[in-house]
């Protein structure tokens, strides 16, 4: 069944069971117990996300598991994001369409 | 403007995967990805340009904290071209004054590169007449992805807010069983088409279709048409020696 925030309460069995293959498959380890029971959190908030962008999705698309699985919004953004764009492009607007392939 | 075309059919022609890692250079391996593809197709030449070149030698400086595609494109003018992945190997990090272009081997230039009008009929025209484009779209949908065509609604994926440059490569159309928005009108079931744009992300093959992904194409999905831009390596008007399979 569907897994959301709600009804996770403490860790249920197949939750620690998903977490144990995510870790198999993308070859994830942690140094302590305390950042383990963390990234399973993190992990669970994750699964119930993608859930979420699958009830929005319009489109044929699937969510779940991912190599960024046990990252939060935060680290996702710091590591995969594209900062400086987000400000917009100062000063650069349109230039030429593809009939005018002449003007650059 | 041709049902489909998908340039990862032209060996060659799209590099493989690549994955960023702690380095938010998206934009210079969108870029990177850029120029390989338009020599493979043009000059049947297939080379892999340096990433951290674009990294070391752009003017703005540390593009792991972001950047923009056509900086990327600036630095290769300015440079007269681009050393090669093998002679100038990606390093995930940036070192100021790091810079040897001067004394690397170009394997590559461009000529200038071009913004695409907002249009996703003009943009799939020119992808499928002239080779692969860069794109930056928002990424928000893209972290839990693991395969399929992403629609989403401007509510849910601001097209204005885009954060993540990727390489538009190909489209074509996702037949599926359902009820489609194109056939309310009647109701009986029969195949719905989906049309949509294929995408090569940089964070690795083991993330989305083997490190690509799809969105709905004629929506603007997560502001694909706000910054289509590419490098040109021939004089304009030249078309390439190879046009987008199906």
């Amino acid at each position: 069944g569907s897994l959301t925030a709600q009804d996770l309460g403490p860790q249920p069995l197949e939750l620690k069971e998903a977490f144990k293959f995510f870790q198999r498959q993308f070859n994830r380890s942690y140094l302590t117990p305390e950042e383990h029971a963390r990234r399973l959190d993190i992990f669970a908030h994750n699964l119930a996300q993608a859930q979420q962008l699958q009830e929005e999705d319009f489109g044929t698309a699937e969510f779940g598991v991912t190599p960024f699985s046990d990252l939060t919004e935060e680290e996702f953004g710091q590591l995969y994001g594209h900062r400086r764009a987000a400000g917009g492009v100062p000063g650069m607007g349109r230039v030429v369409g593809p009939e005018e392939p002449e003007e650059s | 403007v041709p049902h489909t075309c998908d340039w990862r059919k032209v060996a060659g022609a799209i590099s493989s995967i690549r994955n960023q890692g702690n380095c938010n250079c998206c934009w210079a391996m969108a870029a990177a990805g850029n120029i390989e593809a338009l020599w493979g197709i043009n000059f049947l030449k297939f080379v892999n340009v340096s990433v951290q070149e674009l990294l070391d030698c752009g003017r703005c400086g540390n593009g792991c904290y972001g950047g923009y595609v056509w900086e990327a494109f600036l630095t290769v003018l300015n440079n007269s071209g681009v050393a090669s992945e093998r002679d100038y190997p990606f390093r995930a990090n940036f070192r100021p004054h790091r810079c040897h272009a001067k004394t690397s081997n170009k394997v590559a230039w461009i000529q200038d590169f071009i913004f695409l009008p907002d249009n996703e009929q003009r943009i799939a025209q020119y992808l499928a007449t002239y080779g692969p484009i860069t794109v930056t779209i928002n990424m928000k949908y893209l972290k839990l992805y693991q395969k399929g065509v992403i629609k989403a609604s401007p509510t849910t994926c601001d097209p204005q807010f885009v954060d993540h440059s990727v390489l538009l490569v190909g489209f074509g159309s996702d037949k599926s069983e359902g009820m489609g928005a194109e056939t309310v009108s009647s109701p009986s079931r029969h195949p719905r088409s989906t049309p949509y744009w294929i995408l090569k992300n940089s964070w690795g093959a083991q993330w989305g279709e083997e490190g690509y992904f799809r969105l709905h194409r004629g929506s603007n999905t997560c502001g694909i048409t706000k910054y289509p831009v590419t490098a040109r390596v021939q004089k304009p008007n030249v078309k390439p020696q190879l046009s987008c399979p199906p």
